[in-house]
């Protein structure tokens, strides 16, 4: 076995299906069956113990997703790839995915070669949950390959031994509780596979829609809000995600002495809530959950209230070159800090984890305020492995440590071994494929070298290396997916890196995907060929 | 002048490879005159590598992309890496 580092600072672990992303084929209740028999294996063999509470701040938060899901390790439809877990830790840690498109079994059976047994997978999972990494021994549970399983599964010793390590043979002093059935009625409780034969009081199950929704009565009077859960953390009332919000490393269940769930007197609004202006931050938030521009959560209003400050606002009437945001071709592409820049004209859009900021497009001098005063626009943004945020504007690059222009900049494009010649960048990125600075202009492009500071000696290149693009395209960047998207138009592609070259010839309309228009607007009639 | 076109099987063993930890990622762009001068260099980590994916899949270990390790590369598997290196994807913190 192998013991990744990470481990659990406390015994007593809760976890949950995810209440958004559930399994598609399965029945839940079901699936929150076996789940809890997959932790079991566990909890059979180490002082660990298991409580279903049904809420997304649980420790492993198990959830079903489809190809990209919000972190970076996209599944790969049925087969391959079936799921895979992070280890112990605080927001994403502790957590399971599983590929939905995977025919999974909830029974085993021997003469089905096609399914997958959930319950295998599972109890593998959660063994990264736990802390352990992958074991090369064939037929331990944490062997990386699947191998089925077999009725009245034992965890093997080698397992066994690596859990133990970590967290301690099971005591003599408890027996084992039976392990939960759920039935689908509004009797069903949360339940706890745990050591002892003691049952915790449980609360009654709570549909999600009733639990989540409208926990804001005074904004939203006739959503019927009634308070069932517990707001342990009256000073963060508002958020909707544990990822976002909660920031301490302190168990929530520290603060819950006993673990049953009482309805209690909902906590007034903080007073020391501040909204995210003024807008310029000395630091982008860092990403804690990329943004799905075809998220029914953008219009959630559980979504973080971020305020517009009037007081910044002065005219009220849209500039004529105030570009529609949901027709228009881009100038530039980047990805900063986690978070998606889209600039056109001297606007720009920034599109968070939650969405479209608010108040955008805004004019980009007030992001970087060293820029020219008479900007018009940009040609090409990228941002360089070491943090710094590189503009191309005409003949000159701007180089910025955040907000902060650098000493000695603007520079002209031929200090960094470009042509004399050359007007403008088309675009720039670093690829993911392999972590090489790409420019490109017009037919060509240069690989430029970071550590140097100049385009290698034997560019540029023929732009015809990345099939199906053609040449002036209008920006690329790497979006948090791993893959490249080139954007020409009013469109873009996405690139497949291993064949060079695009995945689907006709374009996608960008407005719909990157900008979250509608359909109908964003101008698919016309064709994106 | 570009570098010798590898095999199908070789593209995807090292695409494997790189997924699940056995060979780290960021090899240079098709074409690039860098790799020409390492290409003895990645043969060799290529070679360590599936002799290392085959050790842990508990396959006979002789180095070449051979039919069991193709039968194992199309094992159904987790999606986690086999041997893990410091990243902050798997640990992330809340902040």
């Amino acid at each position: 076995f192998a013991v990744q580092g990470e481990k659990w600072k406390y015994t007593n672990l809760t976890w949950s299906l995810s209440s958004t992303r559930r399994p598609s084929q399965l029945d839940p209740y079901e699936t929150r069956s076996v789940l809890a028999r997959a932790l079991n294996v566990w909890a059979q063999a180490s002082r660990l113990t298991f409580t279903e509470i049904n809420s997304d701040e649980a420790d492993i938060v198990v959830s079903f997703a489809k190809r990209y899901h919000d972190d970076a390790y996209p599944f790969d439809g049925r087969g391959a790839i079936l799921a895979h877990a992070f280890f112990p830790g605080t927001g994403r840690g502790g957590d399971a995915h599983f590929d939905d498109d995977e025919l999974w079994l909830l029974q085993p059976r021997d003469d089905d070669e096609e399914g997958t047994s959930l319950f295998a997978v599972a109890a593998h999972e959660f063994g990264h949950s736990l802390g352990l990494s992958h074991s090369s021994v064939k037929g331990a549970l944490m062997f990386p390959w699947y191998q089925g399983i077999q009725q009245n599964f034992v965890l093997p010793e080698d397992d066994r031994n690596g859990i133990q390590q970590m967290y301690g043979p099971k005591t003599d002093t408890t027996q084992w509780g039976k392990v939960p059935q759920f039935r689908p009625t509004t009797t069903t409780t949360t339940t706890t596979t745990t050591t002892t034969t003691t049952t915790t009081t449980r609360r009654p199950y709570i549909p999600y829609h009733d639990r989540h929704h409208n926990r804001h009565p005074e904004q939203y009077p006739n959503r019927g809000y009634t308070p069932r859960i517990p707001n342990r953390y009256p000073e963060r009332h508002y958020p909707d995600h544990r990822r976002h919000y909660n920031t301490s490393d302190e168990h929530p269940r520290r603060t819950n002495h006993h673990h049953t769930y009482r309805p209690t007197e909902r906590t007034t609004h903080p007073t020391t809530y501040r909204p995210r202006y003024p807008y310029v931050q000395p630091e982008y938030p860092s990403n804690p959950r990329p943004h799905y521009p075809n998220d029914p959560r953008q219009d959630n209003p559980r979504k973080p209230y971020y305020p517009e400050k009037t007081t910044q606002r002065t005219t009220t009437t849209t500039p004529s070159d105030k570009p529609d945001t949901c027709d228009t071709s881009y100038d530039a592409v980047a990805l900063i800090r986690g978070e998606l820049f889209i600039f056109k004209n001297r606007y720009h859009w920034r599109i968070g984890a939650h969405g479209r900021y608010p108040g955008y497009p805004m004019e980009i001098t007030r992001m970087w305020a060293s820029l020219p005063k008479d900007l018009t626009h940009v040609d090409a943004v990228y941002e360089r492995p070491d943090r710094k945020i590189a503009i191309f504007i005409g003949k000159q690059l701007y180089l910025f440590d955040l907000l902060n222009l650098l000493p000695g900049y603007p520079k002209p494009l031929s200090a960094f071994g470009l042509p004399a010649s050359l007007e403008k960048l088309d675009a720039a990125m670093v690829w993911g494929h392999n972590g090489n600075t790409y420019f490109y202009s017009g037919s060509m492009y240069w690989k430029y070298d970071e550590e140097k500071g100049r385009v290698d000696y034997d560019y540029p290149r023929n732009m015809a290396m990345w099939k199906g693009v053609g040449y002036n395209i209008d920006s690329v960047f790497q979006w948090k997916d791993g893959k490249t998207y080139f954007f020409k138009g009013k469109g873009f592609w996405k690139f497949n890196d291993l064949h060079m070259r695009v995945e689907n010839d006709k374009q996608y309309p960008s407005a719909t995907f990157w900008m979250g228009c509608a359909t109908e607007r964003s101008g698919r009639r016309a064709g994106y060929k | 002048r570009s570098r010798p076109t590898r095999s199908a099987h070789e593209k995807s063993a090292r695409n494997y490879l790189e997924t699940f930890g056995y060979l780290k990622k960021g090899r240079p762009e098709v074409g690039n005159l860098q790799l020409m001068n390492h290409e003895q260099e990645y043969e060799d980590e290529f070679r360590i590598a599936i002799k290392t994916l085959q050790e842990f899949g508990a396959i006979p270990v002789t180095g070449e992309i051979d039919k069991a390790t193709l039968a194992l590369m199309k094992q159904k598997r987790c999606g986690r890496p086999d041997r893990e290196e410091d990243d902050d994807e798997h640990r992330r913190k809340k902040r």
